[in-house]
């Protein structure tokens, strides 16, 4: 049958910051080709066809079940596969090798998570569920 | 064809978001 995709609208300007990426304004209607676990999302706007944020993207009519998994206050365990250094006061700075657990797995690609006593956000693409070969 | 997704995270969201 055909592929019904869903459509989006963009709630702001996003201008691109590499090749692969679509840049969107304010109001575009786009449609999701796919949805990637970090955030990005593959859109299709007119005859281009490129990587939106996806917390740049709002539902058109808004769908019956509800897209986030609820938090999971006990925490999954992850390892920290690449280094990052917070740039606002909600994230975390965290090293290469150590491990968190994740609370919360939001569509925009930036996961809460929680590091000894300390919670904050921290972009999933960055991490990797323990035990799993990247 | 979907082309490889960016390597850089995505940004996040923007203000008009956070005013949900």
């Amino acid at each position: 049958g055909p592929i019904i995709l869903q459509t989006y609208r963009a709630i702001a300007d996003y201008e691109k910051n590499s090749k692969n990426e679509l840049a969107v304004s304010a109001g575009d209607i786009v449609d999701v080709v796919e949805k990637s676990e970090h955030g990005w999302w593959f859109c299709q706007l007119k005859n281009k066809r490129g990587w939106v944020p996806a917390a740049y993207l709002e539902p058109i009519d808004s769908p019956d079940e509800p897209e986030e998994a609820d938090p999971n206050y006990e925490g999954e365990l992850y390892i920290i596969i690449t280094g990052y250094t917070a740039d606002q006061d909600d994230e975390l700075t965290l090293k290469e090798g150590e491990s968190v657990e994740v609370i919360h797995k939001l569509l925009d690609g930036w996961w809460v998570v929680r590091k000894d006593e300390t919670t904050g956000y921290y972009p999933s693409m960055y991490m990797q569920k323990s035990g799993e070969k990247s | 064809t979907i082309k490889r997704p960016p390597e850089n995270p995505p940004p996040r969201p923007p203000p008009e978001a956070r005013k949900k």
